[in-house]
């Protein structure tokens, strides 16, 4: 043997590694360019009912990024910090993490960093409730830690006003697609449905003017959405809804048809006088505590589940890429609270791509397996659920102020 | 990761109605105040 391996000269030959990569980059290249190509051929540009599928387009970075298999990548991650790490690491290695990323470890509820098996439970860490009061004063409060990066009002139809010229409409953070088609809208007097003298539907505004349902409220990369598909889809989804008795018939065009109206009758408006949409977003920097809650008392109806893709969240890529918020995987918690409609989408990240709620044992989010026990709605491009068994007597789960609702976790 | 709210509140008129407390790019806790109405 020793003879063999002496006598056997050794020859080196360059191995094509450039050439392996190039072929491997084509491949996908080509791979994508063919799946756009279908996708394009799919949406014939004039067929007026097209559903519009909500894409990334943006500046090259964003073209870039959309190559990439984020998921996959974020799997990977997850898979990654789930690595049991040596006890002797575990407290130097979450201190470096503490400080790089500015983790305040003396507010953990559990201050012993050998018990944090891996980074994953690590991120996962509880916080000492006596470091966070919860402000009993106001009417709603933060539901996690993390930057206030918009705060606002919708306007009329649903558009979303904000910072660094991102508008996007909520129909498609809540619903997934925009379509031409008269469609539901909160039971907020701001959009009012009714019946006109010849018994089509049509929105009027508080003023009475008739709004276009057919009107773009909002463009976004050269796809514009109409008014409110707010949290519902198309008029005909809510019917559908409301016969098949799966929820309380609502009334015609009003958000409560999907969120189960009637049932939360001690959630009816305790205020009279004309309301508005407001919304807030709330951005979770790598080091925050990760885990959200309640920011009001209000009851959860209805959960669908998004799985979208798994861009960053950082504000650099909202600001580069408008629809972020529409193309991440999302879970969007429809409800009511004292004041009429209340809604909280937790949105994943690339890092953070799983999204836990304490209360939906079923939901499996960033998973390879398509949702099959929530009634996927077909077209509408979400899983959806409700919570009327969680009480009767509400038709929904319902939570108080502060109380801990799931969190985001690696991977 | 991210956290959107949105909800129906009364209309800010004469000094009633909702009001946020907070303004962009704060920093929040969890449990802050965001809005009173």
């Amino acid at each position: 043997l020793k003879m063999a391996w002496d006598d056997t000269p050794i020859k080196w030959t360059p191995i094509p590694v450039g050439l392996g990569i190039t072929y491997l980059g084509f491949k996908h290249y080509s791979t994508v360019m063919s799946r756009e190509r279908q996708i394009a051929e799919e949406e014939d540009p004039n067929d007026p009912q097209r559903k519009r599928r909500i894409r990334p387009t943006g500046p090259w970075q964003v073209q870039i990024l959309s190559t990439l298999p984020l998921k996959a990548l974020s799997r990977l991650w997850g898979k990654f910090n789930e690595i049991p790490l040596p006890v002797i690491f575990r407290p130097f290695g979450f201190k470096l993490y503490a400080f790089i990323f500015g983790v305040n470890i003396s507010e953990a509820k559990n201050q012993d960093l050998k018990s944090y098996r891996n980074l994953a439970e690590f991120f996962y860490r509880e916080i000492d409730p006596a470091v966070r009061p919860i402000d009993k004063s106001s009417a709603v409060v933060s539901p996690s830690d993390g930057k206030v990066l918009m705060v606002g009002e919708v306007r009329e139809g649903g558009k979303v006003e904000n910072v660094k010229g991102m508008t996007y409409s909520l129909d498609a953070l809540l619903s997934g697609h925009g379509e031409t088609k008269t469609s539901s809208h909160p039971s907020s007097p701001a959009i009012k449905f009714g019946e006109n003298e010849n018994g089509t539907t049509e929105a009027t505004t508080p003023g009475g003017q008739i709004v276009d349902s057919h009107e773009e409220f909002a463009r976004m990369n050269g796809i514009s959405y109409t008014v409110g598909e707010l949290f519902s889809g198309t008029e005909d989804h809510i019917d559908a809804k409301a016969e098949d008795q799966s929820l309380p018939p609502g009334e015609k065009g009003d958000v409560a048809a999907v969120v189960g109206p009637k049932s939360t009758s001690w959630f009816r408006n305790q205020l009279e006088g004309p309301k508005r949409l407001y919304f807030a977003v709330i951005y979770l920097a790598p080091g925050d505590y990760h885990r959200f809650h309640s920011p009001t008392e209000w009851v959860v109806e209805t959960r669908r589940h998004f799985a979208g893709e798994l861009f960053s969240v950082s504000p650099y890529l909202q600001a580069l890429l408008p629809s972020l918020f529409i193309l991440n995987e999302r879970v969007v918690l429809l409800g009511r609270w004292k004041h009429g409609f209340f809604s909280m989408t937790p949105v994943g990240a690339t890092n953070v791509g799983s999204i836990v709620l304490n209360f939906d044992r079923e939901l499996r989010t960033n998973s390879l397996t398509k949702d099959t026990k929530a009634d996927t709605l077909e077209g509408h491009g979400y899983a959806e659920a409700h919570y009327q068994l969680a009480s009767q007597l509400l038709s929904g789960h319902p939570l108080r102020r502060g109380e801990e609702m799931g969190g985001f976790r690696l991977g | 990761s991210t956290i959107v709210l949105v909800f129906e509140a009364p209309e800010r008129k004469d000094g009633k109605g909702f009001k946020w407390t907070v303004e962009q790019g704060k920093t929040v806790k969890m449990g802050e105040a965001l809005g009173l109405v």
